[in-house]
């Protein structure tokens, strides 16, 4: 199946944004 | 005991695999036995989406604040960070060590990394140490098949990459079963 993958810089914007835009 | 299975909340980002972080802190003058070292290892919270794991993290001390000989692992849920776990007794790890002052940084790194997916290894990241420590502080990295070493070339080159070490700084493979013949 697909892999989740996420770099540094969008796990670190998730940080102060407890809900996705 | 039952623990109810971390999912993703609605609108939050979900992770390839979930995770726990746990807490462990060695009473100074004590054997390391096994039996000493599971009572002494405090399962801290699971989670399953990326914004999940912010909130943990968040309230978290962080390494290079820690004080005396004290470690934090960010496991994969369901394996727990022993060397006897069915997941880890054919591994190993990779060894970094750090001087003072940079565990916090390296340890971010690591476990977005982990957490990210960026070691493409397969299923083979079993999950992540860091060690406070009196000298120096230790980021480990354990892996499933400790015989794979395409895998853990890998490891270790996305280790370098990820964590922007010093060029000096010296990287170890241990297996599991060294580490456990020899301590």
């Amino acid at each position: 199946g697909t892999r989740i993958i996420y770099d540094r810089k969008f796990l670190l914007e998730r940080r102060s944004s407890p809900v996705a835009k | 005991a039952r623990r109810k299975m971390a999912v993703p909340g609605a609108g939050e980002h979900p992770l390839q695999f979930n995770y726990s972080l746990w807490y462990s802190r060695r009473t100074p003058g004590r054997p390391a036995s096994t039996q000493s070292y599971e009572q002494n290892i405090r399962q801290i919270g699971t989670f399953a989406s990326v914004e999940q794991f912010w909130r943990f993290y968040s309230h978290m001390i962080r390494p290079g604040d820690l004080t005396g000989h004290s470690d934090f692992h960010l496991f994969k849920d369901g394996i727990k960070p022993m060397w006897e776990d069915d997941a880890n007794k054919m591994g190993g790890k990779w060894i970094i060590r750090l001087r003072k002052g940079l565990a916090s940084r390296c340890w971010e790194n690591l476990i977005l990394a982990i957490l990210g997916e960026q070691f493409m290894v397969g299923e083979e990241i079993c999950g992540a140490v860091v060690s406070v420590r009196f000298q120096e502080d230790i980021l480990s990295i354990w892996n499933k098949t400790a015989s794979d070493q395409a895998t853990t070339a890998r490891i270790r080159d996305t280790l370098r990459r990820v964590l922007n070490l010093p060029p000096n700084t010296i990287m170890e493979y241990k297996t599991h079963t060294d580490s456990i013949k020899y301590s």
